[in-house]
Order: C-alpha cells, then sequence, then structure tokens
C-alpha cells in the first residue's frame, strides 16, 4: 500500500507467468544481486497494528526521492541523499524512562538492534528521528533536548556517556526533531554486537531536568506513524563478490 | 533468460511511433535473413509472481529488459554501433570464420531503487545501479 511510484508494466509489454523452476531461479539470481544471502523473512505485525508505521512511511517517501533519480543515473543526486545509496532504518527495541520521583536527571533512552547493518558500508549520516507534540504541561518554555550515546553501562554509577547532538525549541512545538547521532557510527560499526543505546535529556534555560514525556517527546507507546526511528545514509560500496554461475 | 511472446506488427498510421513504442513498419527492425536488428526487447518481472509482497515495499517488479538481434553489415545508425563494431561487421563479412559479428549489449544502464523489509522488520533502502538497460547497441 502507500501507492509507491515504480516501474509498472509498459501497455506493450508481453506478460506471461513463470513456471516454478523459473521462479526459483529468477529469484535465486536478483536476490544475488541485491546482495542478500536468502530471502527476508519479517515478523507480520498483529491485525490490529497494521497500520502505516513512522520508519516505512519515511522510508517510502525517501524511496521516491530516490527513484526519482534512477533514470538520471550518474546525474546530480536528489540533495537529501546525497551519495547514500544504501538508507536502513531501525526501529527501538527497547526503551526504559527514568522520570519523576527521583533525584537524577530525567532521561528517556532507545536500543535499536544494528546488526543486520552489512559489513563494509561506510556511514556518511546518522538521525534519530522522535516526534513531539505540543507540551500541555509545560506552557512558553524552551526546552533543550540532548542526545547521547550509551557507552559503556555501569552497575554502580551512571553510565558513561558520548555527546551526540543538542537541539533548541519551544515547548509549544509540534513535528519531526532529527537528531544527529552520526558520531555514534564509527563505535557502533567496531561493535556490531552491542546494541545501539541512545539516551535523550530535556533541560529548561535554568538547568532544570524535565520528563520527556512531559515536554511532548513520544516513545514506543505513540501511535504507529509517530514513533520514534534511526535512520542511516551509507555510501555506495562496491557490490559482494558474486560466485561463478 | 525468459523469451517474451511474439508480437504483432502495429497498424499503419500517419504519424511517427514514440520512440519508446515497439517498433513499427517505419522502422526496418528486419536484418539479413529476415532477422530482428540489434534492439532492446521489454520485459517486466512481477515480484507478486515471485510471492515477494510480504517483504519488498517498492517497487511491484523489475524491469528486465535485454538486447538481442543482429548486428549485420551495414550498420544502421538505429543500431548505435560503435565505430570498431561497424569495422568488425565489415571484417567478418570478410573473413566470417575468425571473426565473430559484433555483439548486440546494453549502451545504456540506469538504476533501481528497492525498499524492503529485512528478518529483524527494518525498512531497508537500496539504489543498485546499472540495472536496468535504457537502450542498447552493437558493440
Amino acid at each position: 500500500g502507500g501507492g509507491a511510484s515504480g516501474p509498472r508494466p509498459s501497455p506493450g509489454c508481453p506478460q506471461r507467468r513463470l513456471g516454478p523452476r523459473e521462479r526459483r531461479y529468477l529469484q535465486r539470481e536478483i536476490l544475488a544481486v541485491l546482495g542478500l544471502p536468502g530471502r527476508p523473512r519479517p515478523r507480520a505485525p498483529p491485525a490490529a497494528a497494521r497500520l502505516p508505521a513512522s520508519a516505512p512511511l519515511f522510508m517510502l517517501d525517501m524511496y521516491r526521492a530516490m527513484a526519482g533519480d534512477d533514470d538520471e543515473d550518474g546525474g546530480t543526486p536528489e540533495r537529501r541523499l546525497g551519495r547514500a545509496d544504501l538508507v536502513m532504518s531501525f526501529v527501538n527495541m527497547v526503551e526504559q524512562d527514568r522520570t519523576l520521583g527521583r533525584q537524577e536527571p530525567q532521561w528517556k533512552e532507545f536500543r535499536f538492534d544494528l546488526t543486520q547493518i552489512p559489513v563494509g558500508e561506510a556511514v556518511t549520516a546518522a538521525e534519530f528521528r522522535i516526534y513531539k507534540l505540543p507540551s500541555t504541561h509545560l506552557l512558553n518554555w524552551t526546552l533543550h533536548i540532548s542526545m547521547f550515546e550509551v557507552v559503556l553501562e555501569q552497575s554502580n554509577r551512571e553510565s558513561d556517556l558520548f555527546f551526540l547532538d543538542l537541539q533548541t525549541l519551544r515547548s509549544g512545538d509540534e513535528g519531526w526533531l532529527v537528531l544527529d547521532v552520526t558520531a555514534a557510527s564509527d563505535r557502533w560499526l567496531l561493535n556490531r554486537s552491542k546494541d545501539l543505546g541512545l539516551r535523550l535529556y530535556v533541560e529548561t534555560d535554568d538547568g532544570r531536568s524535565v520528563d520527556p514525556g512531559l515536554a511532548g517527546l513520544l516513545g514506543q507507546q505513540a501511535p504507529r506513524s509517530k514513533q520514534p526511528f534511526v535512520v542511516t545514509f551509507f555510501r555506495a560500496s562496491p557490490g559482494p563478490v558474486r560466485a561463478p554461475r | 533468460a525468459v523469451r517474451p511472446l511474439k508480437r504483432r506488427l502495429p497498424k499503419r498510421t500517419n504519424e511517427l511511433p514514440p520512440p519508446n513504442k515497439l517498433p513499427g513498419i517505419f522502422d526496418d527492425v528486419h536484418g539479413s535473413h529476415g532477422r530482428q536488428v540489434c534492439r532492446r526487447h521489454e520485459l517486466y518481472v512481477s515480484f507478486r509472481d515471485l510471492g515477494w509482497l510480504d517483504w519488498v515495499i517498492a517497487p511491484q517488479g523489475y524491469s528486465a529488459y535485454y538486447c538481442e538481434g543482429e548486428c549485420s553489415f551495414p550498420l544502421d545508425s538505429c543500431m548505435n554501433a560503435t565505430n570498431h563494431a561497424i569495422l568488425q561487421s565489415l571484417v567478418h563479412l570478410m573473413k566470417p570464420e575468425a571473426v565473430p559479428k559484433a555483439c548486440c549489449a546494453p549502451t545504456k544502464l540506469s538504476a533501481t531503487s528497492v525498499l524492503y523489509y529485512d528478518s529483524s522488520n527494518n525498512v531497508i533502502l537500496r539504489k543498485h545501479r546499472n540495472m536496468v538497460v535504457r537502450a542498447c547497441g552493437c558493440h
């Protein structure tokens, strides 16, 4: 669904059903060209959850931009994509909150499984996208949203964090907040077995920590079309070497 | 390769067909011995036929165009022949047992982008260059 654009059979194009053997052979060859070791088997969401999700919606938009450049192979790429040939989006699998009632700063943490990133791909950019609603608790406040990578969790103290990005906005603002997490990519490419942990803090002008949820930032409990995700852009790398047939 | 069904030639008209239409009577598509000259043939592979729509989001299929046809002397301008191909086809006439005809092959290719889910339900968008034949010629 979604009305994605793409090649469709032209009116004069011959239509013929593929036989079972042809179909298997064609599948194997196309998967090899796409650089996939096998046919992906995504988990089907339950029927009630089959509403458009944020990451696929965003990626569909990116697809239309990229497909629009396909006929101009070698020409000026669409500005948003730069020279990226591979774009991957990741939905977070775990979300933790430390919120009101404690002395320590409040935060919201997201974990992403990056084990599906192909080996040898060079990251050109990475973004964390989270939707913000107008805050009903903090009226006319300036909020500072900072994002850190969780480098090392410590059992007896605060985790080791690496600063990634800071955005300033008003409490009444609404829309997708985009935080640059490119700086984290060096580490995650070295340590693929470890999940990427991103921690988000919200502070006011006078340094007071604010619950990200009260600031209007939506997490995993949000509607599917407004759930947070990470999107990563990769520079073209030579395709995997295919075994001779 | 999957071969397309034979096509009927379009009816005579007073207008020139657009370049991307199948060749009709205005195009000299028949080379020596009635064989077709080198040109692009259209073929579309539907991902629905492959049963892939549970993981491929877009596009719906792949334009598996291919090049086929004769590269015989004299090579016409519509064959996009290189100078070398023209010479080779001439030499082939003189020494057919030693020198083959020029090859009918893609001269221009374009990319295709594919949007799909992986097994972890991440969404992947990948551009694959030089995937779709835009033009064929004798090389």
